[in-house]
């Protein structure tokens, strides 16, 4: 199955 | 001053039981025109965004900005003291070192009243970046839980796939390999309708566990809405009315 992704890689700390 | 009045005081409840298994420790933002937050699970894989407005609440006053620190755990203890039919106040002063959350059932005449002790939590804010979702699903709440945990039962991980004329949601496992597929279903009873808005087809994995989770909220909208971009993470949004909504997002699992 796929590796888990985090939000990180998405979405940048404010 | 802050002080918000709400009638319905079970949406609160349900609010609470709908993200206590995700987040811990979340930091609420106060301001004259609402109640918002957004907190990360523990993994940074999913994370809840509430957005309740001002207009939704019998009462509500908030004359400056205020961040309330607090354990959703011990909240959600708390609002165990809420029966279903309670009028629900929260109340906290500039500075304040506790939450007052008043329960009311003016018929009963019984009132309670805790101060939670407030928390100072330094989590930092992500931007989500305005999206185009290509695919937007509206399905029946209850519907997408159902397939959500049978699925759960063959395998741990969801594909889910859109295309104009259905959404798929397929596993594989030891156990075999199948799939649900939804196609666009306006039967007149509009609460079993599945909307299908498709721009662009998507197609990601995703781990169901946290779908399971996230549909504990099924219980504030008859309709889950699922928005798909092929680079962005999932969004599982449910609209809670005259209030606001409770959105979930989810990090892809990338196929190799």
């Amino acid at each position: 199955k796929g590796a888990q992704k985090s939000l990180g890689n998405f979405f940048k700390k404010q | 001053m802050f002080e918000a009045k709400l009638t319905e005081g079970l949406i609160l409840k349900k609010i609470v039981e709908s993200i206590k298994d995700i987040v811990t420790d979340v930091n609420i933002d106060i301001s004259p025109s609402g109640i918002s937050l957004q907190a990360m699970d523990s993994s940074h894989v999913a994370l809840v965004s509430l957005n309740l407005s001002m207009d939704g609440f019998e009462h509500y006053r908030a004359d400056t900005n205020m961040v309330l620190g607090v354990s959703i755990a011990n909240l959600a203890k708390v609002m165990k003291l809420a029966d279903n039919n309670d009028q629900i106040t929260l109340q906290a002063d500039q500075e304040a070192t506790h939450l007052k959350i008043i329960f009311e059932n003016p018929k009963t005449e019984r009132t309670t009243e805790f101060n939670l002790n407030l928390i100072t939590i330094d989590s930092e804010h992500l931007a989500i970046p305005e999206t185009e979702y290509s695919s937007v699903v509206t399905i029946n709440s209850g519907e997408f839980s159902k397939i959500c945990k049978e699925l759960f039962s063959l395998s741990e991980t969801v594909q889910i796939t859109t295309n104009t004329d259905y959404v798929q949601f397929s596993v594989e496992g030891e156990v075999g390999s199948g799939q649900v597929r939804l196609g666009h279903n306006d039967s007149e009873k509009k609460e079993d309708q599945t909307i299908l808005e498709v721009s662009e087809s998507v197609q990601q994995q995703f781990a169901i566990r946290y779908l399971n989770m996230f549909n504990k909220a099924s219980t504030l909208s008859s309709f889950t809405r699922l928005c798909l971009h092929q680079e962005q993470p999932l969004v599982v949004e449910f609209k809670i009315d005259n209030l606001g909504v409770l959105k979930y997002f989810l990090a892809p699992k990338i196929s190799d």
